[in-house]
């Protein structure tokens, strides 16, 4: 029936959607990574920040690649020899691609206040 | 570190976020905190304060305006400052209890906690100043002066004033002039002044680069004000000012005068020159 029809192609459409969504979510991306200087006591001699949000990257590398995870060519090619021939060569990974600095308030061995900034300590963007 | 902590650790799976909070391993915790330690380049964790930490306004300020830059750098973001590649800013109070500056509003600074592969590129000292009256500038901090005790025919009514920070060379024996090098002056006009207390910044970079060279040359700096009518306030003029200063207290006072060092602590120039390599190497 055309009601049959409809609700088999809706849910067809569904559960392609589903598994879309399913397969985006696994791909290349930044994820949420948090020191809380509290709970591991160190806010005694770390005046602020209160906690460090660091990041980190994971998901899969498939092939084709979306521009958004921000591909090498090198990434690409590999990427295309592991779709051919999954033993010869792993995908590529999913690594950090822009990092940011972070400043630190905190009392050194001395107790004398010091702010420091710190290269590379906050992943701000990944990629394949 | 004895006990076990909680550690939180959080993280996003797909669009739920999850916080695990589990037991964490003296040993291991303890391993987490040498690694951040060495990256942090302390030899060893600071000892517990009993006291508040009092931490320098300026320095907080400097702390929100370097977090949310995003600059892809860590050298301190200081327009108009010659701090090149500093990506450390280190805080000293005055040592009250000091013997070497005998002379005059004389202050001195202990620069023995800056590592020595640390490069000092600026130094700069910070003295609060009170405007009483609209007439009379106070140095606030300088030899702790109570201001009570002031006599105002020596202070004079006078708009304006020249400040003036010696970098001493030589001390002096008994309580003569020590041998003294000007190394910064700060012409103040109390007419533009709305605010009754303002700091004033010098730039004291060539007595710290000295300090830094021969740590045993650092007798600590004499600040001078100088009336328009040429009287310098000095010793003489200020000798019966009751010298008050609470010596139990060496985390300093909001309105002491502070010494910030800018470095640089050479990590990113390793990282620098090890990408590069890198590069050449491919």
């Amino acid at each position: 029936s055309a009601n049959a029809n409809n609700n088999g192609a809706a849910g067809n459409k569904k559960r392609k959607n589903h598994r879309n969504k399913n397969r985006k979510r696994n791909l290349c991306s930044r994820h949420k990574m948090f020191v809380d200087f509290t709970d591991v006591g160190w806010n005694d001699w770390i005046v602020a920040p209160p906690g460090y949000h660091a990041f980190h990257c994971t998901g899969e590398c498939p092939f084709p690649m979306a521009e958004h995870l921000n591909a090498t060519n090198h990434a690409v090619i590999q990427a295309l020899v592991n779709s051919m021939n999954p033993q010869m060569v792993p995908p590529p990974c999913c690594v950090p691609t822009k990092y940011s600095s972070l400043s630190l308030l905190y009392t050194d061995s001395s107790d004398k206040i010091v702010l420091k900034n710190y290269n590379e300590m906050v992943v701000d963007a990944c990629g394949c | 570190t004895t006990s076990s902590r909680n550690f939180v650790a959080s993280y996003e799976i797909e669009d739920s976020h999850v916080e695990v909070t589990r037991s964490v391993e003296p040993q291991v915790l303890a391993r987490l905190e040498s690694q951040f330690l060495k990256l942090f380049g302390m030899p060893r964790r600071p000892s517990k304060r009993s006291a508040p930490l009092k931490v320098p306004k300026y320095l907080i300020d400097l702390y929100n305006a370097q977090t949310g830059n995003d600059l892809g750098t860590s050298n301190l973001h200081l327009p108009g400052r010659h701090t090149r590649t500093a990506n450390t800013v280190r805080t000293f109070y005055h040592l009250p209890s000091s013997t070497g500056v005998r002379w005059g509003h004389g202050l001195k600074f202990d620069l023995s906690s800056i590592p020595d592969h640390e490069k000092v590129t600026g130094a700069e000292l910070r003295l609060v100043f009170n405007k009483k009256n609209n007439v009379s500038l106070v140095p606030v901090g300088v030899d702790a002066m109570d201001i009570s005790a002031l006599d105002s025919d020596s202070m004079g009514s006078y708009n304006s004033v020249r400040v003036l920070v010696n970098d001493v060379i030589k001390p002096s024996k008994k309580d003569d002039e020590p041998h003294m090098f000007p190394i910064d002056t700060k012409y103040v006009d109390l007419s533009k002044r709305k605010k009754n207390s303002f700091w004033i910044t010098f730039d004291i970079f060539p007595a710290v680069s000295r300090w830094m060279e021969n740590p045993k040359s650092n007798h600590g700096l004499v600040i001078q004000v100088i009336h328009p009518n040429g009287q310098v306030m000095s010793q003489s003029t200020l000798k019966h000012i009751r010298v008050r200063r609470d010596t139990d207290n060496l985390s300093g006072q909001e309105n002491d005068p502070v010494l910030f060092t800018y470095s640089d602590d050479g990590v990113n120039k390793k990282q620098r020159n090890a990408k590069a390599l890198s590069r050449a190497y491919r």
